[in-house]
């Protein structure tokens, strides 16, 4: 009896059977939408399988696609109080033609919150990367400035919408260079300062996840609500 | 593997048969995160006239297992799922990318004669 595999993988839309060398965590996003739907399929309790309730959005299909980008060590950081630069790169290849991009969500992770080191207020910059760097090259100018924001202490997840990033993304891959993130603290420089600027960026570089969430809907699994009235 | 229908009732007949696929037993565990196994249920057995209005059936084979009585080449009503329900997969892919896929229509709950 030879189980159709690659039948039943197609119908997963992957093409080969994964072989992850380890497990990620999974988000607690996902864990819980996933929980939710199981506890509805088990009380036989109807609902519309194309629509996120806990993001309010629809789509069948969520992705939480790991940044694949490198930490930037330039000897001239771009300016005194620099703490961190970082490409961000995002393989969206995995979608599909088909699939309609409903949300792509940035997640930025700078660390567990705690109370006791509540670190420096920093100013944190999202840039649009608009050539390719390779290897040790020096550091493309970056582009147009996608996100400038002030973070209170460099803890905790940050979100931003990339939805239309995304899109042009996924329609133009080509235009798909990634992001340039620059962090850099706020507030004068006395020695004091210094030391804890180090500790902090320390910490940050090594604790910083960058990963994002790309919600999609597939229209053959997804009948619009008013056909199935029909 | 095959969970036994229930004893009382009449094996030939129109009835759900359970069919659990375990992962792990297609070595899928290593990179699917959950569920830990698909209901792979089926629907199967006879839809005789004398209990399609019984066997959760259809007008429609009501009415094809009465002309199957009158000329055998009318061909008998089938039996089919008559509920269904969807199933959500957490799994990973070769990039190590999460990913949680909801799919309709999944899971046969229930059989009848169609």
């Amino acid at each position: 009896f030879q189980f159709q595999e690659y039948v039943f993988l197609e119908f997963l839309g992957l093409d080969k059977v994964p072989s992850p060398q380890t497990f990620q965590p999974v988000p607690s996003t996902l864990k819980k939408i996933f929980q939710d739907r199981e506890a509805a399929a088990t009380t036989g309790e109807s609902h519309d399988l194309c629509y996120i309730k806990d993001l309010s959005i629809r789509g069948n299909i969520l992705r939480l696609l790991l940044d694949q980008g490198l930490f930037l060590y330039s000897k001239k950081l771009s300016q005194a109080s620099s703490c961190l630069q970082k490409f961000l790169y995002f393989n969206l290849s995995a979608i599909k033609d088909k699939e309609q991009l409903t949300m792509a969500r940035l997640d930025l992770d700078l660390g567990p919150t705690t109370y006791y080191k509540l670190g420096p207020e920093l100013d944190l910059a999202l840039s649009f990367i608009q050539e390719p760097h390779v290897g040790n090259q020096p550091i493309p100018p970056p582009g147009k400035v996608l996100v400038l924001q002030s973070v209170r202490w460099p803890q905790g997840v940050i979100h931003f919408n990339l939805l239309d990033v995304a899109k042009d993304w996924n329609n133009n891959p080509k235009k798909n260079l990634g992001l340039l993130l620059e962090i850099l603290v706020k507030g004068n420089r006395d020695v004091g300062m210094n030391f804890q600027l180090q500790d902090t960026c320390a910490r940050l570089r090594h604790s910083l996840r960058a990963s994002l969430l790309v919600v999609t809907l597939h229209p053959e699994q997804c009948h619009s609500s008013s056909r199935k009235k029909r | 593997e095959a969970i036994p229908a229930p004893k009382a009732f009449c094996k030939n007949l129109c009835h759900r048969h359970q069919l659990f696929i375990n992962f792990r037993d297609l070595g899928w565990h290593k990179w699917i995160i959950a569920p830990k196994g698909f209901m792979a249920n089926y629907c199967h057995g006879e839809c005789p006239f004398s209990l399609t209005t019984s066997l959760n059936s259809s007008n429609y084979a009501f009415l094809q297992a009465l002309m199957h009585a009158v000329d055998p080449e009318v061909p008998q009503a089938v039996c089919i799922p008559t509920k269904l329900s969807p199933i959500s997969m957490l799994y990973q892919d070769n990039d190590d990318n999460v990913i949680l896929r909801h799919y309709e229509d999944m899971v046969v709950d229930e059989c009848g004669c169609g």
